[in-house]
């Protein structure tokens, strides 16, 4: 099955 | 800020209600924004409201407004869509914002007071980037096949190739999958599908999340998809005449 990745590690925050 | 027209409130806060429960908007000279992640942190989204899409529009200093959509969304269910909506907030009280309906026709008048919140809200930093694919076409037909696939299984694949795109889903007992070809012989540009890409790609998503980001689909005749491998899709809805955008993006499912 694949996984559901979290969107924050793609972006950086400020 | 006033607003022509009450429905484009209405239509952002139906656009983004499912995702985000509380959030800030940032008022400043260019207009009010706001940038927030759902709860289960796979999506990221951003509405921009330009001044452009505002009948008057003045902000002396920027202000951050917290605004809770629950009660938000009861006071908008009083505006009609044709009402004009003024949105006041005060650099002295900071403590709400008055929105006052409008209805010229009518000459009613309705006003209604906002508490506003203190949200520690997270700000990511979006880089500009470059998309290995890009794919435009009417936000309706995206909404439809999102809808009909979403049925048939959870996890829809976006492959982007020389055939075209293929959207497809898969479930327990059944597997879907629709092509789009870019049109040729659509004159109208909102009704047109077009599709660039450098490589072959294939990325798959959340179809569930997926629907919630076509509602957005109210706001513009036309849905840009930009994707690229290993990366979160941006779905981007332009709001016409310049008003503004909505922007979600979606991370994506893999091994």
């Amino acid at each position: 099955a694949l996984m559901q990745r979290e969107i924050v590690p793609y972006f950086e925050a400020l | 800020a006033r607003l022509p027209r009450s429905a484009v409130l209405k239509k952002i806060l139906d656009s983004v209600k499912d995702l985000v429960k509380e959030t800030n908007w940032d008022c400043n000279e260019e207009g009010m924004s706001m940038q927030a992640l759902d709860t289960g942190r796979i999506v990221l989204v951003e509405v921009m409201l330009r001044e452009a899409a505002f009948e008057s529009y003045a902000c002396e200093v920027p202000m951050t407004l917290g605004i809770d959509m629950e009660p938000f969304g009861k006071v908008l269910r009083c505006a009609g869509g044709d009402e004009k909506v003024t949105i006041k907030a005060s650099r002295n009280d900071q403590d709400h914002i008055e929105l006052v309906f409008e209805n010229e026709e009518k000459e009613r008048m309705s006003a209604f007071e906002l508490k506003l919140m203190d949200i520690d809200g997270e700000h990511m930093a979006v880089p500009d980037a470059e998309w290995g694919a890009e794919i435009s076409m009417p936000s309706s037909e995206f909404k439809k096949i999102v809808m009909d696939l979403a049925e048939i299984g959870s996890d829809l694949t976006i492959a982007v190739s020389k055939l075209g795109v293929t959207f497809t889903a898969q479930g327990n007992n059944c597997k879907g999958s629709m092509v789009l070809q870019p049109s040729t012989a659509v004159d109208k540009k909102s009704e047109q599908v077009a599709i660039s890409f450098t490589e072959p790609l294939e990325m798959t998503f959340a179809a569930p999340y997926m629907k919630m980001i076509t509602k957005a689909a109210a706001l513009s005749s036309t849905v840009t998809l930009s994707l690229d491998e290993a990366c979160p899709i941006c779905v981007r809805y332009e709001m016409e005449d310049n008003a503004g955008h909505i922007k979600y993006y979606l991370a994506p499912k893999e091994d």
